[in-house]
């Protein structure tokens, strides 16, 4: 059997925000050491890690060695409109259930209960490799989600230019260039601090489409920290609240490459 | 042009 209580319910529904948009269907992979999954968009361009440890839960219990869960997306954020923001979550399937159930509670006073049917979803064994990063930008989700949305207006494409010193946003539109200039400023109150931390400058171009899809996973922290590769995927990465002992919803995307 | 690379290759070889 597993059973996972979350007393904070909107951090789940927080996730599944986030990945709605790039992946219809997903397999939960349930262990005693908590929740991952990993799944990529149909076009392959990008990729979605998540990780809960057992320290986000209240209550985990997974009995056997690995359970798989295999949930629609549509379905599973249509049953989290029913959680409430202060609702706890508690989580259960049989060991060979077809289906999971969710329980929204807010105190004794409102249960609300949804068996979502479970989906045999073929799934790719990926690995991520260990990467050490030449850059890497720690800033704030409200400034990586206002600079992403204020730049699709103007083109399709975003530059990030990563220096020693601070990173450069900028796009190159048909209406004309524009571009974002974030300090690195470790010495400001947490809520504003930017850190670039860089081995080796970095310049990639980057579809603002996906960059936009991975900011509605924004909610889930203060911070966002990206790491940029000249040879590997960008990654962007948001800790549950903020601290990586809970867990992680990890984005990674491919570069634009001139032709 | 700017073309879209591919994320499969990457990620299963790993």
């Amino acid at each position: 059997m597993f059973e996972a209580v979350l007393s904070n319910g909107s951090t789940l529904k927080k996730i599944f925000e986030g990945i709605k948009d790039l992946c219809t269907d997903v397999n939960f992979d349930v262990s005693s050491e908590g929740i991952k999954l990993q799944a990529m968009d149909s076009s392959h361009v990008s990729l979605v890690s998540l990780e809960l440890h057992t320290d986000v839960f209240e209550q985990f219990r997974c009995d056997r060695d690995s359970m798989t869960l295999g949930l629609n997306m549509k379905s599973v954020t249509q049953i989290f409109k029913i959680c409430g923001n202060d609702d706890s979550v508690t989580m259960r399937a049989e060991d060979e259930g077809e289906t999971l159930e969710f329980t929204f509670e807010k105190g004794e006073d409102r249960v609300s209960t949804f068996e979502l049917k479970l989906m045999d979803i073929d799934s790719e064994h990926l690995g991520i490799p260990d990467t050490e990063y030449q850059c890497n930008v720690k800033l704030p989700c409200s400034e990586y989600q206002r600079i992403c949305r204020d730049m699709a207006g103007f083109g399709d494409n975003m530059t990030i230019d990563c220096q020693k010193g601070g990173v450069t946003f900028s796009v190159d539109g048909e209406v004309g260039k524009g571009k974002i200039f974030l300090k690195h400023q470790p010495n400001v109150e947490e809520k504003h601090k930017v850190i670039v931390t860089v081995k080796e400058g970095v310049e990639l171009d980057f579809a603002l489409r996906y960059l936009n899809n991975f900011a509605k996973a924004a909610p889930l922290s203060d911070h966002v920290q990206l790491g940029l590769n000249s040879d590997t995927p960008l990654s962007v990465r948001f800790d549950i609240e903020d601290k990586a002992t809970l867990g992680s919803l990890k984005f990674f995307l491919a570069p634009k490459i001139k032709e | 042009g700017m073309k879209q690379s591919n994320l499969y290759a990457f990620f299963k070889a790993a």
